[in-house]
């Protein structure tokens, strides 16, 4: 007998892990002296770079690109910075206590403190500690990564029931994953789908700060930022 | 969509998208 074909279900966490993107680098302005407003305007930049590269990535998850232009918008203004924060948490793991913002920008608690970012950082610190402790696999995040777009509650969804098809495959292909590798832990879907609640408070928290930011008009932000921003308020 | 130019315009740069 043949071996029993591979279910596309697994096809779904593989084809995730190779459209997964690239690195990218800060790259802080060395011209520009050292100051909250310098941390600040780098991470608006860093975060504007990002964007391009998740949309990018938001047509590789399958069935994505089989939505409305309408709705694959909707679900990209509601989750981008949850999708953004899940990447920082993920480049965290292996540090002690610092947000790995990109490979070039570590940022500890007092770093966070003089940019006024300490309660978003105690936020994405919790996250991390969470998925530290669940030894969170790459797997598993780019399948959450996934599910978290998919999962945005945006109001604008024109085709409730598209999006709801993928919502289920993305379940499912964790599900599926979980009860191949995880056999010892038959809740473990379950304990990294109930990380998302957080995750949804820490975004929402970001786009208050960076919202609030904007407004002071102090650090310079590119459009597509601003776009994203003013789509979540 | 006129107010997310940005997004609408990257959206619709197709790069291989993948269908279930």
């Amino acid at each position: 007998l043949p071996p029993p074909a591979k279910k596309p279900l697994t096809k779904i966490v593989s084809h995730l892990l190779v459209a997964e993107p690239e690195k990218i680098y800060a790259m802080p302005d060395p011209s520009m002296p050292e100051s909250d407003i310098k941390a600040l305007t780098t991470l608006c930049d860093l975060a504007d770079r990002e964007l391009v590269v998740i949309i990018g990535w938001a047509k590789h998850i399958p069935g994505f690109s089989s939505l409305s232009l309408g709705d694959q918008m909707s679900l990209l203004q509601s989750a981008w910075m949850e999708i953004l924060i899940l990447s920082i948490v993920f480049r965290s793991l292996p540090y002690e206590d610092e947000l790995v913002y990109a490979e070039d920008y570590v940022m500890d608690e007092e770093h966070s403190r003089l940019t006024g970012l300490l309660d978003l950082y105690v936020s994405i610190l919790q996250l991390v500690r969470k998925y530290k402790k669940l030894k969170v696999e790459k797997e598993e995040f780019v399948t959450l990564k996934a599910i978290a777009l998919a999962n945005s509650d945006s109001m604008h969804i024109e085709d409730v029931e598209s999006v709801q098809k993928l919502q289920d495959a993305l379940h499912e292909a964790l599900q599926d994953y979980e009860s191949c590798q995880h056999t010892e832990d038959p809740r473990r879907a379950g304990k990294l789908l109930m990380t998302l609640p957080l995750l949804r408070q820490t975004a929402t928290k970001a786009i208050q700060h960076f919202y609030s930011i904007k407004m002071q008009g102090k650090v310079p932000m590119h459009k597509l930022f601003l776009e994203m921003l003013e789509a979540k308020v | 969509k006129e107010k997310h130019k940005i997004l609408h315009r990257l959206l619709q740069n197709s790069s291989s998208p993948v269908d279930l």
